[in-house]
């Protein structure tokens, strides 16, 4: 990515490990393109000698020692037409994630100009694994859990996955599934939290042995400007790659040219639907357009630019098949407005140009939002990181929208979603890692959540439940000082306590291990790095969470318990001091919250704090 | 086996974690699935996992998955549904 690291702190020339190029990140994903400047192996060794894995080749692929290896899963019935039975990205997906998590770096990249910088992932020199799952009809079950079958045995380090479903039994989802096997092999799985915000728990992805991330804003923002022949400019949201130099076209509104010979009437050529426009009225026309469409309407009767209206996504730009730019309501008004006045009304549209977002870091709408709809009181989605109008490498098989019409082939793209958050999160683990390669998979997450900003509530209403834990902060990460680790003997705890059998847990396990009155773990007992506790409106309730923390900092230390706790809220720690004598010391502490629930959600938070760490974890009461 | 293709469907049986030493996961899937839908076995067995956790993919009709997640060994069964990119 151009932009995205740089805005969270993290540069290029970060202090980087000698271990980067042994971290291996499991891509999870729709294949990748071999052949993109992001995968260039210029400089790189042979693959680590724990790497396991293979190159499921053919005739038009071949790994390198980047993209070290690749396998294709397609468990039933044929590949569709227009896709590739290999490891091959054809969508473009799985080259973006890849290329944002451990792309090599590329100066001049940029779409078309657009967003022009250097481009690389978080990991330039790790090695990346392939294990293409999505096809065109989606991403099968089967697939999904036999990928995670060979990444975990061919020794990945982390295992980055943007795919989701619907809320299911942590032990009937693939994915739940697939995490659960590589946290007890020390791997841990970044997911995607899915982009069915802004409901009220939408998170999709929530196991918790898994880290589920949100997508926020980065600084910069994409605009196109739209000028008309009176000379007001109005400036709107698109990724507009085309470049209408400057002339001046007729403007007609889509609610005057409806397509009538097909049965179209102004009410619905407003929203210049496909067939819904008259081709002779609009050809070689700007329409303006009362929704905000692809442009599949637009260009097919002809029309060379559209200008759209939108009242919902503020903050998130898109691509078009044509020249298009995306107003505020309130400019489309105006613009109409203008055209029933003008007698020859023109406009054009601009290239976009980019403005900084002073709001940023903010959660995008789409964005999925707590709270977890199976466990309620373990906080999903754990962090956040950039996925709004992400600039990373694409497939030389699909062209930047993927839609009929569009004949733009781009070796960078710019997409949004909580499948270009995933990656960033996984890019952090992994540099983590590579300072701390005998870390669980629990510590890893733990210092990505304890060391996230915080991020606002003033520009995110729903809180934590938009962005868990906050903002990712990778460089701090590395350097937690305390760490809430857990394993499998934890989680087997905690699901005894949500009601899971013994039968189930001894084969999931694979050992002896038994649900009974010493085991059964309640689920604020798990050793999360964030608190949660819910009740009835109105209602006061009290919780006690246990929790042990790790030293992982400095030798000698003294942590002292930093407590915000807001009207509603009355947190005590005991004891509110703890001391550290060496590196790998436990200590435990109790936290007991109490919450009178005035309204549906209140947040407070614990930070522990030795002067040089804050170790900081959100505690959230909620209305169920 | 009576049963047209049309009212199979493709399930996950998921087996927990992958045994300890030798274990020839085809043939252990095979076998397992022979109990619930009779001879020809191995045409309803779609895949199987060994290498990481234990399970197996299969085409089975509603009774076979019942009869599935009644056995020994068993976890979980439940339909392979088609997840989206986010």
């Amino acid at each position: 990515t151009t932009r995205s690291w740089n805005f969270m702190g993290f540069p290029l020339n970060v202090t980087r490990s000698t271990y980067e190029s042994d971290i291996i990140i499991g891509m999870l994903d729709s294949g990748i393109w071999p052949e993109s400047e992001s995968f260039n192996d210029k400089g790189f060794g042979p693959p680590p000698t724990k790497w396991k894995g293979i190159c499921q080749g053919s005739s038009n692929f071949t790994c390198n020692n980047k993209v070290i290896g690749a396998r294709y899963y397609h468990s039933e019935g044929e590949v569709g037409p227009g896709e590739i039975a290999s490891p091959r990205d054809s969508e473009g997906h799985g080259t973006h994630t890849a290329s944002t998590a451990a792309g090599d770096v590329v100066s001049h990249a940029s779409l078309l100009g657009v967003a022009s910088g250097t481009a690389r992932g978080g990991l330039p020199s790790a090695r990346i694994a392939v294990y293409k799952i999505c096809w065109s009809d989606g991403c099968s079950d089967a697939d999904i859990l036999a990928a995670f079958d060979d990444a975990i045995a061919d020794g990945v380090d982390v295992i980055s996955l943007s795919v989701g479903g619907w809320p299911l039994d942590y032990f009937q989802d693939s994915i739940a599934i697939g995490a659960f096997h590589s946290m007890k092999n020390g791997i841990l799985t970044s997911n995607s939290a899915g982009n069915s915000g802004p409901r009220s728990e939408s998170v999709l992805n929530f196991s918790p042995w898994a880290l589920s991330v949100a997508a926020s804003t980065i600084d910069r923002k994409f605009v196109s400007q739209v000028k008309l022949g009176n000379g007001a400019i109005y400036e709107g949201l698109s990724i507009n790659t085309f470049d209408l130099g400057n002339t001046m076209y007729p403007i007609i509104y889509g609610g005057e040219a409806p397509n009538q010979t097909a049965g179209y009437e102004g009410i619905s050529s407003r929203l210049c639907t496909s067939g819904s426009l008259n081709k002779t009225l609009v050809e070689g026309k700007i329409v303006l357009c009362d929704a905000a469409t692809i442009g599949s309407g637009a260009i097919a009767a002809g029309a060379v630019g559209s200008i759209m209206q939108n009242g919902f996504f503020k903050d998130l730009a898109s691509s078009y098949i044509l020249p298009a730019s995306v107003l505020r309501m309130s400019d489309g008004a105006d613009i109409l407005q203008y055209l029933n006045s003008a007698s020859e009304p023109t406009a054009t549209i601009l290239k976009s140009i980019e403005i900084k977002d002073e709001l940023a870091p903010a959660v995008v709408i789409f964005s999925s939002r707590g709270p977890n709809p199976l466990t309620r009181d373990i906080l999903k989605p754990d962090l956040t990181a950039p996925g709004v109008d992400i600039l990373a490498a694409w497939s030389g098989a699909s062209t930047v929208t993927g839609y009929e019409g569009d004949n733009r082939f781009v070796q960078y793209n710019i997409i949004s979603g909580t499948s270009m958050s995933c990656p960033h999160a996984s890019g952090a683990a992994a540099y983590v890692k590579s300072f701390h390669p005998t870390w669980s998979s629990d510590a890893i997450k733990s210092a990505l959540m304890t060391t996230a900003y915080p991020m606002n509530p003033d520009k995110n209403p729903d809180a934590e439940f938009a962005y868990g834990s906050g903002h990712i902060n990778p460089i701090k990460a590395t350097d937690p000082g305390l760490v809430y680790d857990a394993g499998e003997i934890d989680y087997v705890k905690f699901l005894c306590g949500q009601g899971y059998g013994t039968r189930q847990l001894q084969l999931v396990t694979g050992d002896q291990s038994a649900c009974s009155a010493e085991t059964n773990g309640t689920v604020w007992d798990l050793n999360y790095p964030s608190y949660t506790l819910s009740t009835k409106y109105g209602e006061s309730i009290t919780r006690t969470f246990q929790r042990t923390v790790t030293n992982v900092g400095s030798q000698i230390s003294t942590y002292k318990a930093i407590i915000n706790a807001p009207a509603g809220l009355k947190i005590q720690v005991q004891p509110s001091v703890l001391s550290f004598q060496s590196l790998g010391q436990k200590q435990s502490f109790v936290v007991t919250v109490e919450a009178t629930m005035i309204k549906t959600m209140i947040s407070g938070s614990l930070v522990w704090d030795d002067g040089l760490h804050q170790v900081r974890s959100p505690i959230v009461a909620h209305v169920t | 086996h009576g049963t047209p293709e049309t009212d199979r469907k493709t399930f996950i049986v998921y087996m927990g974690d992958r045994p300890k030493g030798d274990f020839s996961a085809t043939a252990f899937h095979t076998s397992m699935l022979q109990e619930v839908v009779g001879s020809g076995a191995s045409d309803f067995l779609v895949h199987s996992y060994h290498r990481s956790f234990n399970g197996f993919v299969a085409k089975l009709t509603e009774e076979e998955k019942q009869k599935l997640e009644g056995m020994e060994g068993v976890v979980s069964v439940f339909p392979s549904e088609k997840k989206k990119l986010h």
